[in-house]
């Protein structure tokens, strides 16, 4: 464990708890993709299918266990309580065009071909898009509510942090995961668009609008 | 010898 590691899973436990939160005081799920939500629970649950073989620490355990339990939350709130505030007509984006791909890439690329290693392959893929309904969604209505900027917001910052991290690793136990590197790399990629936005407005104190 | 899996991150 580094400090970039520590920090990026930080950012991505504040903004799981940014987007309950945002969900419970506004009392309504708008602007965000259920689509994003659903495929977020299957890369939890494809990836952390080790908790069952492999220990790595306390830490480890309990993070897969809120990230797991978090994400059913979080689809079990919007299928039920703020089910009247979803608008299925705007998450449109086809996400068989990115568990197609991605199961594809996973048989191709991946470091053992068995079951849990393929499935670990998938689900590193698939988080490196998962955004994109989101962020499809974002485009569609062209302005989103402060609070969910900051929950895209702190989900980039995780995912930017894990690129230092993977330098550090590097540099001081040689270890190179090009999978994970990869579809960091991507992944990371896909925020920027929205960071400049954010930067430049949010952080202004402004609305999150995109430019007409 | 380089590592070439991070199984330990999240």
């Amino acid at each position: 464990m580094n400090l970039f590691r520590f920090l990026g899973d930080t950012a991505h436990l504040a903004s799981i708890l940014v987007l309950i939160h945002k969900m419970h005081t506004t009392k309504s799920c708008r602007g965000i993709s259920f689509k994003t939500q659903a495929l977020y629970v299957a890369v939890f649950v494809t990836r952390y299918l080790d908790l069952f073989y492999r220990w790595v620490s306390l830490y480890n355990f309990f993070m897969k266990l809120f990230f797991i339990g978090s994400s059913c939350y979080i689809l079990f709130l919007m299928k039920t309580k703020f089910r009247p505030t979803q608008d299925p007509a705007i998450d449109t984006f086809r996400i068989e065009y990115l568990l197609g791909p991605c199961t594809v890439i996973a048989l191709i690329f991946n470091y053992k071909f068995s079951p849990t290693e393929i499935l670990w392959s998938f689900s590193i893929f698939l988080e490196s898009v998962a955004i994109l309904p989101q962020l499809f969604l974002l485009q569609r209505t062209g302005e989103a509510e402060t609070i969910t900027t900051h929950y895209l917001a702190a989900l980039g910052i995780y995912r930017a942090l894990y690129i230092p991290n993977w330098i550090y690793r590097y540099f001081t136990e040689g270890v190179v995961d090009p999978i994970a590197i990869t579809a960091g790399l991507v992944q990371t990629g896909l925020y920027i668009d929205f960071f400049y936005v954010y930067v430049t407005k949010v952080l202004q104190g402004q609305k999150f609008e995109l430019p007409a | 010898t380089a590592q070439h899996t991070c199984h330990d991150e999240l």
